[in-house]
């Protein structure tokens, strides 16, 4: 029972897998699985659906761990399922969002990097797929999106941690995501979450140009960190990508931005300055419970604020 | 499992942009098999590398060297993944 499983604790890919097929049968009127593609090494890749009905109705996405090593984020996502279904026809405000929307979660983004981690290399990051002519493994699956893909703020060196593939949407994890935003049509927020060093960030990365919603975002990103810091006085830093971190090129939320999903976020979870991937297990409930308050708002405001 | 005993994560401070751009030099050294898990970004800012145990002296001396300050995050990766297991293996058997 997804009662019973333990949200304190990192677990697997098969035991995630496991998780959110209970989760299906236990709520099979809220929830639904589906396959959105298979990974390079053939890994069926999952996202759910909290819906409450209706055809195509207007969806927010949200995504945790396309970083593989970065585990907090995946173990939030599992709370985060299990959290929706506890709340739906509880908290008002999830309630009003899922009757008219649908909630989109993909729990890990990239499974082959996740299970690498679990079997060879706990510090593994990137996808698991082969560049012709290189020795070395995968790509940085946040870079590899169709957004000033290939200027500064990405790697074309195959073994570096921020490589950016051959071309845009060469990894079958982050294609899956486009042709399926694509074909839905209808995402009004779209939410990338990772870890770590406590930040809120929105569009864009790969240009100093503001976005033309900038001031808005900026807006909804500060009352997102104010309502996590509500729980636990965690601080969140927050604003554009660029000026907030560093130049990021072929980013997710700078693709998503550029789709028309005007309410495009990344976060980057806990930083207790002592653990960094390696954040304790005890401090995955924390972790979610924080961030949950933060998704909530920016979904709140996605259902006020239709466009 | 690949093995990361004595491999250090260290924090790093850089005061002002130019010894950013130094931190950034040691990004450019692939020999130290460097594997910055937050980048240097700007002044103020911490920037955070794991440095695998035959590169530590190296990556010391340098930043010692440049008269950058730092302070020694994780003492040993290894150790705190050892931790991570068995708090995992112990669930799994509780759940037996």
């Amino acid at each position: 029972s997804t009662d019973t499983f333990s949200y304190a604790t990192y677990h697997t890919l098969d035991e995630i897998y496991e998780f959110t097929d209970l989760l299906v049968a236990e709520h099979p009127q809220l929830v639904s699985k589906i396959q959105i593609g298979n990974t390079f090494e053939g890994r069926p890749i999952y996202v759910l659906k909290f819906s409450t009905g209706g055809n195509n109705r207007p969806a927010i996405w949200i995504d945790t761990g396309i970083h593989s090593r970065e585990w907090v984020t995946q173990a939030s996502g599992i709370w985060f399922a299990k959290k929706i279904t506890e709340d739906y026809g509880q908290d008002p405000v999830l309630t009003a969002i899922l009757d008219s929307m649908d909630i989109l979660l993909e729990i890990v983004t990239n499974p082959d990097g996740f299970a690498y981690t679990h079997s060879t290399n706990r510090m593994w990051r990137k996808t698991r797929s082969r560049t012709q002519g290189s020795l070395c493994i995968g790509v940085d699956p946040n870079r590899n999106w169709d957004a000033g893909f290939g200027e500064p703020g990405a790697s074309s060196n195959p073994c570096s941690e921020t490589y950016r593939g051959k071309f845009a949407n060469s990894e079958v994890e982050v294609k899956s995501i486009v042709d399926f935003v694509q074909n839905h049509g209808n995402i009004k927020a779209f939410i990338s979450i990772h870890s770590y060093s406590q930040l809120l960030l929105y569009p864009y990365g790969y240009t100093s140009v503001p976005a033309p919603n900038h001031k808005e975002l900026d807006e909804l990103a500060k009352s997102a960190v104010t309502a996590l810091a509500s729980l636990y006085g965690t601080k969140y830093t927050y604003g554009s990508i660029i000026d907030t971190i560093y130049q990021a090129s072929g980013n997710t939320v700078d693709w998503t931005y550029n789709q028309g999903i005007k309410y495009s976020f990344t976060f980057e979870l806990r930083d207790t300055g002592r653990y960094g991937f390696l954040l304790p297990a005890s401090q995955i409930i924390p972790t979610a419970k924080e961030t949950w308050l933060a998704l909530l708002t920016i979904m709140e405001y996605t259902l006020n604020h239709p466009y | 499992n690949k093995n990361f005993v004595g491999h250090q994560v260290l924090r790093i401070f850089a005061a002002d942009e130019a010894q950013v751009q130094k931190v950034k030099e040691l990004e450019d050294l692939e020999h130290l098999q460097l594997d910055f898990w937050r980048d240097p970004a700007g002044a103020g800012i911490p920037i955070d590398v794991r440095v695998p145990f035959l590169s530590i002296q190296s990556v010391k001396v340098f930043l010692e060297s440049h008269g950058i300050s730092y302070e020694i995050m994780i003492e040993d990766v290894q150790s705190l993944l050892e931790e991570e297991q068995k708090q995992m293996s112990a669930f799994k058997t509780r759940a037996r």
